[in-house]
């Protein structure tokens, strides 16, 4: 969870 | 957040000046080859997880990077070829290829594939600008459009900044991506002598050249 969360920008 | 938003579409703008100064000047001359082509492993590193993207807007702009990255390397390998000066383009990339892997290999935020594939994007983001730089300084002059494309592309990574700022102070989590923000703020730093230039003479109606 905690890695996907950044994975909201380009 | 504005900021977020003004980054992305600097991003993008970014790409259609290059598209455009390549088209109307029929030329690729003093850009890049080996920056265009480390662009294109930062994205395909980066947007592995291009299927599972959830957002729309992160989808549309994944793919836009993608494809406009091919169509410049096409534009330079084929269509514009005769134009692009090797002989100009002589920064050694595998240092920052090794900075990068390097870096994705000691300090990812998870040992899998896609972590390390990102991480190792992100790092190579923040220095793929070094062999357009270098270039830039070998002719020590450039095109007003070749400036406005790497001016567009600094400011995107800078307006990233603070869109962390705010996005650490208005989420509940706090959260820092490390990661991100060290390749981010070094990334703008790479670009601070640019952007010296290109206030100081470009945005007063001068050519950018190098003192």
């Amino acid at each position: 969870k905690e890695a996907k969360a950044k994975k909201d920008e380009l | 957040n504005i900021f977020r938003v003004l980054g992305d579409f600097s991003h993008l703008a970014s790409i259609f000046i290059l598209l455009h100064k390549i088209q109307q000047l029929k030329s690729c001359s003093g850009i890049s080859f080996k920056s265009q082509v480390l662009y294109m492993l930062v994205y395909i590193t980066r947007y592995l997880d291009l299927p599972w993207t959830s957002s729309p807007y992160n989808f549309i702009f994944k793919v836009l990077f993608i494809s406009s990255e091919l169509y410049i390397i096409y534009l330079m390998a084929r269509a514009y070829k005769p134009t692009n000066d090797p002989n100009l383009d002589t920064f050694h990339v595998e240092f920052l290829l090794g900075f990068a892997g390097l870096l994705a290999l000691l300090f990812p935020y998870k040992y899998t594939i896609l972590e390390v594939f990102w991480a190792f994007s992100i790092w190579l983001e923040s220095v793929a600008i070094l062999p357009q730089l270098f270039m830039l300084q070998r002719t020590g002059e450039a095109e007003a459009m070749t400036a406005h494309y790497i001016a567009a592309l600094g400011m995107y990574r800078a307006l990233y900044i603070p869109n962390w700022i705010y996005r650490y102070f208005s989420e509940p989590t706090h959260k820092v991506d490390t990661i991100a923000v060290t390749a981010g703020i070094l990334q703008t730093i790479l670009y601070s002598d640019f952007f010296w230039i290109y206030y100081t003479k470009v945005m007063r109606g001068e050519k950018f050249k190098l003192p």
